[in-house]
C-alpha cells in the first residue's frame, strides 16, 4: 500500500536499481507522481470511505458509454438523453447535495426544498457543457396510486429554479428564475430529469454565486392528503423512519456535462 | 549425417502482445469503481533491417535503419505504438465525487517502427 499512486513495491524497486540518494529517487518519484495526479485531475490520491455512495445512473452510464450495456439499457430513454449530452462532453460528474443546507418550506400546496450542491471540485479548465437535475418519483410509496390515475389527486408539478438571493427572512421569497417544470402523475417509480445547464454555465464559466437550486412540487389538487402523498412521491427530501437503505440511492443527484479540451468527447463504443 | 547446425535464435519482429493492467495490482481498486481493469497491451520486438512493409514504418525509421546497417553507433528504430484508443473510466475522487470520465491514449490498437 501506498499514500500515492505509486505502489509501495514500484518504489522499492527504483530505488534498488537508480542508484540515486533516497532523497533523489524520492524527488524524481514525487515528479513522477504529480504526473500520474495531473493525467487523472487529482490533487492527491483519493481515499474514498467504505461509506462513499456511487450513484447507479453513473454506474449505468459507464455501461452504456464502455459498450457493456445489453439491449434493455440500450432502450432506457435517460441513457439515450444523456447521450446526447455527452456527446460534447468527456467528463461526466455526479454531485449529491448538502444535506445540512436544506430549507423546506410546505405552503400553500406547495412543497419547496433548496438544494446546494458543492460543485467546487469542477477544474477551471473544464466547459460544462449540459447538467440535469434528477429526481426520484418514488411509485411504491403511493397508496393511491391506481385511483390517482384517473383523477386530478394524483398530478404534481414540479418547478425547478435558480436561486440568484436566498430569502432575506422566512416569509419573503428567494429572487429565483424558472429553468425547467413538468406535469407528473403519481403510479410508477420512476426518475426525473431536468435541464438546469444555464445555472451551471452561471456558477462555472461566468462565476456566478452558487445558491443553489430549489424545487418546488406542487399538489394539484387531494388537499391535504395530496400533499403528504406528493411528499412522500416526489423524493426531494429524507423520510424520518426506515429510509436510511433506500435514501442514499433515491436522493437528488446533480449530473454536468463537461469538456476538458484533452482529447474526444464520450462516445458510446461499439462491441466489434 | 551431420547433426543440424543450432539455428540463430531468431528474435521477435516488432508487434502487439497481450498486457492486462489489473488495477488491483497497482493498489487502485479501492477509488477506481469500473472497469477493475483493462486490456492495455504493449509494443515489443525487433525493428530489423530490411524493414519490411507489415512493420508500419516511416520514411525517417527506413532511413534510420539504413544507416544503423553500415554504422552501428546510429540505434535501429524503435518498436511503439502508433495507434492508441482511449477508455472510460468511472472513479471516486479526493472529495469522494463520483466521475465518468473519458482518458485518451489508454489502449494500444497499433504497433510500428518509428
Amino acid at each position: 500500500r501506498s499514500t500515492g499512486l505509486i505502489p509501495e513495491a514500484g518504489r522499492r524497486k527504483y530505488g534498488e536499481m537508480a542508484g540515486q540518494s533516497p532523497e533523489q529517487s524520492d524527488r524524481f518519484l514525487g515528479e513522477f507522481e504529480l504526473r500520474l495526479l495531473n493525467m487523472f485531475g487529482l490533487k492527491r490520491r483519493p481515499t474514498p470511505s467504505k461509506l462513499a455512495v456511487i450513484p447507479q445512473y453513473m454506474l449505468d452510464l459507464y455501461h452504456w458509454h464502455a459498450g457493456n450495456a445489453d439491449q434493455s439499457l440500450g432502450g432506457n430513454s435517460a441513457a439515450k438523453r444523456s447521450d446526447f449530452a455527452a456527446s460534447r462532453a468527456n467528463t461526466i460528474r455526479s454531485f449529491h447535495h448538502e444535506e445540512s443546507m436544506e430549507v423546506l418550506s410546505s405552503l400553500e400546496g406547495k412543497t419547496t426544498q433548496r438544494f446546494l450542491f458543492n460543485i467546487t471540485s469542477i477544474p477551471g479548465e473544464e466547459l460544462v457543457t449540459s447538467a440535469e437535475l434528477r429526481i426520484f418519483r418514488d411509485g411504491a410509496t403511493s397508496d393511491s396510486a391506481a385511483a390517482a390515475a384517473n383523477s386530478s389527486a394524483g398530478l404534481h408539478r414540479i418547478n425547478i429554479y435558480e436561486i440568484f438571493r436566498p430569502a432575506p427572512s422566512r416569509n419573503e421569497e428567494p429572487m429565483a428564475r424558472l429553468l425547467d417544470t413538468r406535469l407528473v402523475r403519481e403510479g410508477q417509480s420512476e426518475w426525473e430529469s431536468f435541464d438546469v445547464s444555464p445555472a451551471l454555465a452561471r456558477w462555472t464559466a461566468d462565476g456566478g454565486a452558487n445558491h443553489g437550486l430549489a424545487v418546488e412540487v406542487e399538489h394539484l389538487g387531494g388537499g391535504a392528503e395530496g400533499e403528504g402523498q406528493g411528499r412522500r412521491h416526489v423524493r426531494v427530501s429524507r423520510s424520518l423512519h426506515g429510509d436510511e437503505d433506500t435514501w442514499p440511492q433515491a436522493r437528488p443527484l446533480l449530473v454536468t456535462f463537461g469538456h476538458d479540451g484533452k482529447g474526444h468527447a464520450l462516445r458510446r463504443r461499439e462491441k466489434r | 549425417q551431420a547433426r543440424a547446425k543450432p539455428r540463430k535464435k531468431q528474435r521477435a519482429n516488432c508487434r502487439r502482445h497481450p498486457l492486462y493492467v489489473d488495477f488491483s495490482d497497482v493498489g487502485w481498486n479501492e477509488w477506481i469503481v469500473a472497469p477493475p481493469g483493462y486490456q492495455a497491451f504493449y509494443c515489443h520486438g525487433e525493428c530489423p533491417f530490411p524493414l519490411a512493409d507489415h512493420l508500419n514504418s516511416t520514411n525517417h525509421a527506413i532511413v534510420q535503419n539504413l544507416v544503423n546497417s553500415v554504422n552501428t553507433n546510429i540505434p535501429r528504430a524503435c518498436c511503439v505504438p502508433t495507434q492508441l484508443s482511449p477508455i472510460c473510466l468511472l472513479y471516486l475522487d479526493e472529495y469522494e465525487k463520483v466521475i465518468l470520465k473519458n482518458y485518451q491514449d489508454m489502449v494500444v490498437e497499433g504497433c510500428g517502427c518509428r
